[in-house]
């Protein structure tokens, strides 16, 4: 569940420097 | 390295550190080398006097990352004139600290039967990345929300005609490592670690548009403003 979070966690990070 | 070859950080050629004519003969060409978490100053000695050398002996000045010899400098035998030896010279980052300018630079001071000999070199920052860089995933993304904004540095790095997984595996060699991997919009975005010799952890994020061989890299640290060198 955790490493789910830490998954979702970096597609938000990668999404968020593409469009800021 | 190629298809099947094993990976490794890269090693520069040696070039050209103290010319004979400014060494009274000594010619002294290096590379450095980072081996399984060894970290080697690799040296070739030529004698260019008409003289044979002997007693030969090596030190460093303080430096940024404390680099020091392991041990003494192994030539065993005098150097007969036109003479050269390939030596290995083992270090440690255990020596005096202090910042230099550039960041990377070394002062060395070779001293023979003749005479004592003084030049400046530069490393690679690569060599005191160490093997256990790989940041947990977690405190990946806790560190990187926490770094300020004016921390990061952007580059470009151009002309690179690898895909993001070759990158990846290449750069593993030289211990940046990828924590995770995303594409948004045709851009591939890795998240990588690198942790220093002194405990200095660097973070970086490396975007590749497939097809196109310009990288762009932001890097987040928090000290010594060092992206530039890394």
């Amino acid at each position: 569940e955790l490493e789910d979070g830490v998954d979702e966690a970096f597609s938000r990070l990668a999404e968020s420097r593409t469009n800021p | 390295g190629g298809v099947g070859m094993p990976t490794g950080s890269y090693v520069a050629p040696k070039t050209v550190w103290l010319p004979a004519m400014k060494a009274k003969g000594l010619e002294i060409s290096g590379t450095f080398a980072r081996r399984g978490g060894i970290i080697q100053m690799d040296l070739t000695l030529t004698n260019k006097a008409m003289s044979v050398m002997t007693d030969f002996a090596i030190q460093f000045n303080r430096n940024s990352f404390g680099l020091a010899p392991a041990g003494p400098l192994q030539v065993l035998t005098p150097l007969s004139p036109n003479q050269t030896i390939d030596v290995s010279l083992p270090l440690s980052t255990s020596g005096p600290v202090m910042k230099m300018e550039p960041l990377n630079n070394l002062q060395v001071a070779v001293k023979n039967n003749i005479d004592v000999f003084y030049f400046s070199c530069q490393y690679p920052l690569s060599l005191i990345f160490v093997e256990d860089g790989k940041m947990e995933r977690q405190v990946f993304l806790a560190t990187w929300k926490d770094i300020p904004n004016d921390s990061e540095a952007q580059f470009q790095i151009k002309d690179i005609h690898l895909n993001s997984d070759a990158a990846s595996n290449k750069l593993q060699g030289s211990n940046i490592f990828t924590i995770a991997k995303r594409t948004v919009e045709g851009q591939d975005m890795l998240y990588q670690s690198v942790k220093l010799t002194n405990g200095i952890w660097v973070l970086a994020e490396m975007r590749i548009q497939t097809g196109n061989p310009n990288y762009t890299v932001n890097e987040n640290q928090e000290t010594w403003r060092m992206a530039p060198f890394i």
